[in-house]
């Protein structure tokens, strides 16, 4: 599974529609002055992912409509494009085969009025419906450990031993 | 349960103690439960001998060596049970700039078996990157450009579609 | 009390803004009470808007932005009430290079009135001291060397006393 | 105030007699790898000005004392020398003159048995008597701010309103 490319709608500090990729199915870097958007990018994957808004550093799903002095739209929507590859051998000059029909995309819009909708290939669908993709195509929003957000990673392997459980024992 | 626990325990102790060698060049580190054999009865804990100093608990680690440990767990934990993405913010902040490089290039390595997402301030890591997502903010809004890191300068469009 | 508290506070909030809006060009900060005119019923707030956005508590902020805020804050402290030396372990872990470069040409300046202890991973940090203490460890011990910035290679040796 | 010089003995990652200094009146940095020692050297400076060993990433003083495969020393100390100066103009070579006997030294000891001893001029003293000296010369060591250890920095701005109340109120 490969993510392809990101649409932004008014998320964030992201005014209008901004598409960021095609991605590259291994290493991608994101990077840009303090303060100039990237962990927005990570938090708009987050919110697709149907986490909650207090992990995406605001308190209200409201907070992440974009807004400033120049834009006040009601609402803020990402889309992820997915799709499953299959790797090719070094000579290829794309590195990757997409498997035929695999491709799918999850959507999810948020309201100024804290509404939040979701979309599987943009038609709606529940948080329930998503998650549950998800984790067929190997993205399991139980644990985080393919996750490390801005100032965690120093954390990860202090970890106490019982809890919180995530660290080892709890996807074993 | 606990003999699953303990085989996937004892796979990914042994995978961690090879990447932490390998990122470390000389360090030492081990996963061991509290309680000896028995992980479950009070869970596990990270022990780390950095380069040829005694082994320590992780709280006793500078910040440099603590994030050197915590990559090296979870790219032990990838190749126990791989995840099919990742997404890293700043995890080089504390790295001096030989272990940027150096852990720049294990993210590369493992990239060929997971796509990699990685948002970084140091120059060292963007060298290693097959794909570059410039972002820049003007009046208060964010603009991203994607770029291919073998064709610099030939900016990648989703609609253009090139290169994939 | 509350007067002089309040006459000290009117100065390092001045100072506070003034300094915000040096080191990011363009952002603005304001320390105020939470209830107006009364700092001491509920202490004080601090509230940035970075450049061109809109005026935020600092919980928005990014980690550079934070980052940014905390050290307009020292400097305007020191401002008010100045202390003789200052430590300063990795302070631009979270800037990125052109920000790194930035706080440390500030830190010069500040430096004319207190000595300052820098610990810094980012090459830009350096080009601005005028004195170096390089670490090394080999078989698990550190071991230190001076080198004057002006003189680089003339290592500082306090029993050889040059240069003071 | 400035600080001259600081000795460190067998004083964490330090073995044997490490001299550091003469420092600059003006801006100092220090530079090495992970894990070399850098913090150490801010530790001994915390050390040397009585703050509690929990403060000094340690549980208790006696793991302050080096200990390797090649040395296991009985106790740990750390001198550092301070100088009152007089700022001179830009055109002079050294930038500032030493007033005359103003040269003073704080030393403190630590034993694998968790004793601590200090000095002020190489003759015994009580921890009240440096903190003493110390506020004597401009450092009060009641309050923080000149101290901004790894891993702070961000934490300064961000400080609750009311408590703790180091951030502005507790020092005007
Ligand atoms: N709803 C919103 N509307 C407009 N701007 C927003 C909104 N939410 C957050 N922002 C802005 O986004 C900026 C933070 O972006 P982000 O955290 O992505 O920065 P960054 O590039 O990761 O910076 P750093 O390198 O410092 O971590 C903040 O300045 C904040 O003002
Ligand atoms: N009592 C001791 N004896 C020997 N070594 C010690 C002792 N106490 C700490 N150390 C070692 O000191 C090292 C940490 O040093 P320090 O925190 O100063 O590193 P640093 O240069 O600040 O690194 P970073 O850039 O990662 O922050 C650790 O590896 C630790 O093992
Ligand atoms: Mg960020
Ligand atoms: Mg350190």
């Amino acid at each position: 599974l490969m993510i392809r490319k990101v649409t932004l709608e008014n998320f964030k500090s992201y005014s209008g529609k901004k598409i960021l990729g095609t991605f590259s199915h291994r290493m991608n870097g994101i990077l840009g002055p303090n303060g100039s958007g990237k962990s927005n990018v990570l938090d708009a994957f987050l919110f697709v992912f149907a986490k909650k808004a207090r992990k995406i550093r605001m308190n209200r799903v409201a907070e992440l409509v974009h807004h400033s002095s120049s834009s006040q739209p009601d609402s803020a929507k990402v889309t992820v494009d997915f799709q499953e590859i299959v790797d090719m051998p070094d000579d290829d000059p794309v590195g990757y085969r997409v498997v035929e029909g695999s491709e799918f995309r999850i959507s999810r819009r948020a309201g100024k009025d804290n509404s939040s909708t979701y979309y599987i290939n943009d038609r709606q669908a529940t948080m329930a419906n998503v998650t549950h993709a998800l984790r067929q195509h190997g993205i399991d929003l139980t644990h985080n450990r393919f996750l490390i957000l801005q100032g965690e990673v120093e954390q990860i392997a202090a970890m106490k031993p019982k809890a919180p459980n995530d660290h080892d024992e709890g996807f074993l | 349960r606990r003999t699953t626990f303990e085989a996937g325990f004892d796979v990914i102790a042994k995978k961690l103690t090879e990447m932490y060698q390998m990122i470390t060049l000389g360090g030492d580190a081990r996963l061991e439960p509290v309680v000896p054999n028995d992980p479950f009865e009070k869970g596990v804990n990270l022990s780390i001998r950095p380069h040829e100093k005694p082994w320590k608990p992780i709280q006793h680690l500078s910040g440099g060596e603590k994030t050197l440990s915590s990559l090296a767990l979870v790219f032990a934990l990838h190749h126990y049970k791989p995840t099919p993405i990742y997404f890293m913010d700043e995890i080089d902040a504390a790295l001096d700039e030989s272990n940027v490089t150096r852990i720049a290039e294990y993210v590369k390595m493992q990239a060929r078996s997971a796509q990699f997402l990685v948002i970084s301030l140091r120059n060292n890591c963007f060298e290693k990157v097959d794909r570059m997502v410039g972002i820049c903010k003007r009046q208060g809004c964010s603009h991203a450009l994607t770029v291919d890191a073998r064709e610099l300068g030939a900016t990648v469009d989703d609609d253009i579609d090139m290169p994939p």
